[in-house]
């Protein structure tokens, strides 16, 4: 499970077209 | 390179230009290499990443000390790019309270990737309290700047780049989202607006920057939908 990359890429793209602020 | 020879660098006490080529070098070796690479390079190579961001950020500043210290936040989001690398990263005391100290408006650019990567981190749902913990790192560096703890977020909303307002409104989205108490919402915002960002918003609306728009629709939604729960 550790080889998982882009983790942050990922991140900083959810935040940057607002889908980590999306409520549940 | 191997990891171990660029561990075996950061431990030579290299300065100025020297380092500087050593981190850019690191930095793309942790952007291309496998996971396995980022994995050898480890613990060890994070503490000597974060001892020297630290030594950098109390020396005197010098325009090569700033580059070298922004190659060290990129080398970090390398590094975090992976769950290992992450996990080290949030596993060591020093991470996050390092990284708030690189939210310095005097380097915009550093500036922007310090308050992308706290954003991403605050929004990280474990572990728990990843949020509080970057609250914390910004409160106690305010404490020892003497300044209100949003204050760097602010003079950022002011400057000229774009980008760093954008990234500004992205930690303040993050930070305000990521808080699970109504009341505390709200008080990190009107924290924010009382300190200035009530009159800074008139002006950040009449940019037209898709970016910028993005983080200002969530900004507002986030009030309305705390103020109809009120």
């Amino acid at each position: 499970e550790d080889d998982e990359t882009g983790i942050m890429d990922g991140l900083l793209e959810a935040l940057q077209s607002g889908a980590a602020f999306r409520r549940k | 390179k191997s990891a171990m020879m660029y561990i075996q660098e950061l431990k030579a006490d290299y300065r100025d230009s020297q380092l500087l080529s050593c981190l850019e070098s690191l930095r793309v070796s942790l952007n291309n290499n496998p996971v396995s690479w980022v994995q050898n390079f480890g613990d060890e190579g994070l503490a000597l990443l974060l001892n020297l961001l630290r030594k950098l950020q109390e020396e005197e500043c010098t325009p090569i000390g700033t580059k070298c210290q922004h190659e060290i936040i990129r080398c970090l989001k390398a590094f975090m790019n992976n769950k290992h690398g992450l996990k080290s990263m949030l596993e060591s005391p020093e991470g996050i309270p390092l990284l708030t100290r690189a939210i310095n408006p005097k380097v915009p650019h550093m500036m922007v990737d310090a308050v992308k990567l706290i954003s991403a981190i605050s929004i990280l749902e474990r572990p728990e309290n990843l949020h509080e913990r970057v609250l914390e790192a910004i409160t106690e560096e305010a404490e020892k700047q003497d300044t209100e703890r949003f204050q760097p977020l602010l003079t950022g909303m002011r400057s000229s780049s774009i980008a760093l307002k954008s990234g500004c409104m992205q930690l303040i989205n993050a930070l305000i989202s990521r808080a699970e108490e109504l009341d505390f919402r709200i008080h990190i915002r009107s924290e924010l607006l009382r300190l200035g960002l009530r009159d800074q918003l008139k002006e950040v609306r009449k940019i037209e920057n898709e970016e910028l728009k993005v983080q200002l629709t969530v900004f507002d939604e986030q009030a309305e939908d705390d103020s109809e729960d009120l």
